[in-house]
């Protein structure tokens, strides 16, 4: 197992749910809404890893003193609020790196060299390969 | 580690955020929101476990066809849309029957004989002790 790459785990980027820079936060609620996902990542138009959006990070930008401001949806912007400070893991790094980033993040993005998004690698996943691993 | 007991791993009752059955949708957005948690257990007055509720059964509940429905938000209560099939361990459950668990959620609500909430398992705590189990 601890040769395991992560590739075996990922969740290739075609069946990721994502929302792009420059969408407006209602759009990203939408997605999140929809999809029912808690978070996602950002990506820009060329297919480059940014960020990651979560429904709290919305919440939290137009939550105001008074009420909660729900006009800014359609003002700000993802970019304005996403978590851009993400781990970022390669498609041959070791099931060990990824089961350590997992610990504090319900899912890692991983990309290539270029920076490109490759896809995601999930607890759910790595939860399921530990568990046969308990009966062998 | 499979003679382990849940107790080892469980978040206590006095330390998970919950509401109340009775509260407004708002009042659960609230907590949410200032919690950072993106879904939380549902109790009633007596402590008991009823459920849980996330941001997307509230974001749900208030998309409306033509808009956001955010009136819903105040005149909603959870018991209406919080998910009450869920899985519950007790105190004294295996690790393993937690583990398996916690491949398809996020975290599980423990509670004893009478139904009364002791605490929540978490992925993270259960992935911080295999990653330990990893080096030995
Ligand atoms: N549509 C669905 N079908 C089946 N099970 C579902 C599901 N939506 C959520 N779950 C279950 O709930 C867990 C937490 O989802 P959450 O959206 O908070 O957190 C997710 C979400 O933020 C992200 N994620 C997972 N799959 C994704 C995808 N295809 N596209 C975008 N983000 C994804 O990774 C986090 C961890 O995912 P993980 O699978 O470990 O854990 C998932 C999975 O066990
Ligand atoms: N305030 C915080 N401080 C440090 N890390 C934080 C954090 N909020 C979130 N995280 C990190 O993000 C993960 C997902 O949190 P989420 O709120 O989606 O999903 C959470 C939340 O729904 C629930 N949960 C965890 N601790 C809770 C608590 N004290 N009260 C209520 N619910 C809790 O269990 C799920 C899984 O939690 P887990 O710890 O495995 O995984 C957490 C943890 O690794």
């Amino acid at each position: 197992m601890h040769l395991s790459y992560l590739s075996e785990f990922m969740i290739p980027s075609d069946k990721v749910a994502h929302v792009q820079i420059g969408n407006h936060l209602e759009h990203a609620l939408l997605v999140l809404t929809r999809t029912g996902y808690s978070a996602v990542p950002v990506l820009d138009r060329t297919y480059k890893l940014q960020g990651l959006i979560s429904m709290t990070m919305i919440m939290d930008a137009i939550l105001g003193l008074q009420r909660i401001e729900f006009e800014r949806l359609e003002t700000m912007k993802v970019e304005e609020v996403m978590n851009r400070d993400i781990p970022r893991l390669r498609v041959h790094d070791s099931f060990l790196k990824g089961l350590k980033l997992l610990i504090d993040h319900p899912f890692v993005c991983v990309e290539n060299d270029e920076g490109y998004f490759e896809g995601i690698v999930t607890r759910r996943e790595i939860l399921k390969r530990l568990n046969r691993q308990m009966y062998q």
